[in-house]
């Protein structure tokens, strides 16, 4: 049976939203020399089947899509990070030791149904 | 927003919030390797982050520690070939147990050229300090001088490899103990005693040292795969 399209609007598909926490608001540039804040980017949205291969999805997704499709049983495939960076902090703690420290994988450059 | 607060500092490596009362001076290395990864990640550039090319080691947490020892003054002027002598103490509780040590160094900065154009020529001694509490009172036990060398002028910043140490001291949970001597080489002319106190004053004055510590977290960093033959 052919499966029915969703009318999803372009503002609700899965995409990256922009979020900058600047350590200022939350008291922690105390204590963090750099940076001044962090890009809390997020991934939301819906996946419609329909549109799965358009949202720079995995096959694993368009395959979740289908199933979902013929059976509501399987979850939507879901909007996830598919692209990382990584970020270095700068910051000193109660000893009074300096560090730096690299995280891998914290800033969302991209995001898709997966 | 407390619970949130709590988990982030975890993942950090924290276990509250730091108030430190002044901002400690970032050495240029820390803050070179910081602008490198930072327009790397913006620029998506793919980093391995789990080395430290600036260093040429393996690594993923900087640590520079600062030094908390004091100086020590002779009461008998007999001893009149040492310029200086402190005690060095570097707390290595905020290492955790996990991490693996690949670069312990010291840095000894004798400031910007105080005795340049002066006679006397100083060696610089560093022994290790074993510490020990008995009855609430901390005794120290001198150990061999390992490094015994000319301090070169201009003088600047001298660094010293102490990645043996370091472990030692931190696998036994104690801080890491030193004790630095600079002494004044070989015999003196009558009239340089003037000219050497103002050196010694100057070199007590601008001493500054630290532990620059790098460390491989394990769950963060596999460890380097074995090449095959």
């Amino acid at each position: 049976a052919a499966i029915p399209a969703s009318r999803a609007s372009c503002k609700s598909l899965c995409h990256r939203h922009q979020l900058f926490i600047n350590f200022r608001d939350l008291g922690w540039h105390k204590w963090i020399i750099a940076p001044k804040g962090f890009m809390a980017n997020y991934c939301h949205g819906d996946c419609p089947f329909s549109l799965t291969t358009a949202l720079n999805s995995s096959n694993y997704a368009f395959m979740q899509a289908l199933m979902h499709a013929v059976d509501p049983e399987v979850p939507q495939a879901v909007c996830i990070p598919t692209k990382l960076s990584p970020i270095s902090m700068l910051y000193q703690d109660n000893d009074d030791n300096v560090i730096l420290r690299h995280y891998e994988d914290m800033v969302v450059d991209e995001c898709g149904c997966g | 927003f407390q619970f949130q607060e709590h988990v982030f500092l975890q993942f950090l490596g924290l276990d509250k919030v730091p108030s430190p009362k002044k901002f400690q001076p970032v050495p240029s290395i820390l803050k070179r390797i910081f602008q490198d990864q930072e327009a790397a990640a913006t620029t998506g550039v793919s980093q391995d982050l789990c080395s430290v090319q600036e260093l040429g080691v393996r690594g993923n947490v900087l640590r520079l520690l600062p030094d908390r020892g004091f100086f020590l003054y002779s009461k008998s002027p007999s001893q009149a070939s040492s310029c200086l002598k402190k005690l060095l103490s570097f707390n290595l509780s905020a290492i955790s147990r996990g991490e693996q040590f690949t670069m312990a160094q010291l840095g000894l900065d004798l400031g910007p050229n105080t005795y340049y154009n002066l006679g006397p020529e100083l060696e610089l001694a560093l022994s290790l300090v074993q510490e020990s509490h008995v009855w609430g009172q901390a005794t120290r036990k001198m150990g061999k001088v390992f490094v015994l060398q000319s301090v070169p002028r201009p003088q600047g910043v001298l660094h010293f490899n102490l990645l043996d140490v370091t472990k030692r001291s931190h696998h036994s949970g104690k801080n890491l103990g030193l004790f630095l001597e600079i002494l004044v080489k070989g015999e003196r002319a009558s009239g340089e005693d003037f000219q050497l106190e103002d050196t010694c004053a100057g070199l007590r004055r601008s001493l500054h040292a630290s532990l620059l510590v790098v460390t491989l977290h394990p769950e963060q960093c596999r460890p380097s795969s074995r090449t095959r033959r």
